[in-house]
């Protein structure tokens, strides 16, 4: 699975995600990434969310937009409902994986509860940081 | 005003380490900047958080590192079944596609649905007619595959298992059971 989130100078947020599934899966079989909310989501007040890893866990949980609502109605902090949904409530269902987040003010999360997870990000006219594993 | 960012992900999974070469991992490190240096340029010209995702994701569609689009995983009957979604913040509206396996960048055909359709998720051969509809070429399913996909459905198939994007490499003497 891959995806994208983004901020612009604008103050917009955007959200993007695609995938093959999971290797030997049942033929038609569609896992979180296109279903908003779960793999998948941005509003215009608080974050936009990409997820990868247990699809089906992602679908139960509705993981992307667990996150914006731990943001908007509970207060978390974008760090504090990422690292809820990655590392408590996935992990709770068996669920294995990690998202990528980005807030209105420009914050950005990254956490997984994988070994690793292909990841990176950029602010415009700062050079890329890109991590695979746990550095 | 928050300064523009881009965040990407190629994926997640029990990826191990000690199976990833110096090369390898050096392959990925640039795949990875590239694709963010595009969405960069995007932001850093004014461009929407909207265009920054959808060519990130194509862009990664494109590479074969990564499971989606060219190098996407093989269903247990050998095919290939692509699933993308994208969505504006901005105004709410979502557009994706879900089993397709001839367009050859889904995400393209997710934000076609979100922007020319009424709806929000359209499947299999409706989802790829509308992209036909709408111009996009029809490509053969053939140009997903990879031969390390290949080998990853094999072993799969093998151990009975379906498996996530990274957690299909060669097993170590850790794992061998029985």
């Amino acid at each position: 699975t891959v995806g994208a989130v983004a901020l612009d100078e604008h103050g917009n947020l955007a959200a993007a995600t695609s995938t093959g599934g999971m290797t030997n899966k049942l033929p038609g079989r569609v896992g979180d990434s296109p279903l908003p909310g779960a793999g998948c989501y941005a509003n215009d007040a608080s974050v936009a969310v990409s997820a990868t890893g247990t699809g089906e866990v992602f679908i139960r949980t509705l993981a992307a937009y667990d996150i914006a609502a731990l943001m908007d109605y509970a207060g978390l902090s974008l760090q504090q409902a990422s690292e809820r949904v990655v590392m408590e409530k996935l992990p709770a269902l068996g669920g294995s994986g990690g998202i990528i987040a980005v807030d209105r003010e420009g914050n950005v999360a990254m956490p997984f509860n994988s070994e690793g997870m292909y990841r990176g990000f950029g602010y415009a006219g700062d050079a890329p940081c890109v991590g695979i594993y746990r550095e | 005003m928050a300064k523009a960012v881009i965040a990407i992900h190629g994926g997640a999974g029990a990826l191990a380490r000690a199976q990833m070469s110096a090369e390898q991992e050096q392959r990925y490190i640039e795949a990875l900047s590239g694709v963010i240096e595009a969405g960069q340029t995007i932001l850093a010209q004014g461009g929407s958080a909207l265009d920054a995702v959808t060519e990130a994701v194509r862009l990664l569609e494109e590479c074969p590192l990564f499971n989606a689009g060219i190098g996407a995983v093989f269903t247990r009957a050998g095919t290939h079944e692509l699933d993308a979604c994208v969505m504006d913040g901005n105004t709410l509206k979502a557009g994706a596609v879900a089993g397709v396996s001839r367009l050859r960048n889904p995400i393209l055909a997710a934000r076609l649905v979100m922007e020319q359709s009424p709806h929000v998720l359209l499947t299999g051969e409706g989802a790829e007619q509308f992209a036909f509809e709408h111009g996009v070429e029809p490509v053969s399913p053939s140009l997903f595959s990879t031969p390390e996909r290949r080998e990853q459905l094999a072993r799969a198939r093998q151990q009975g298992e379906t498996r996530l994007d990274h957690d299909s490499g060669p097993l170590d003497e850790d794992q061998k059971f029985g």
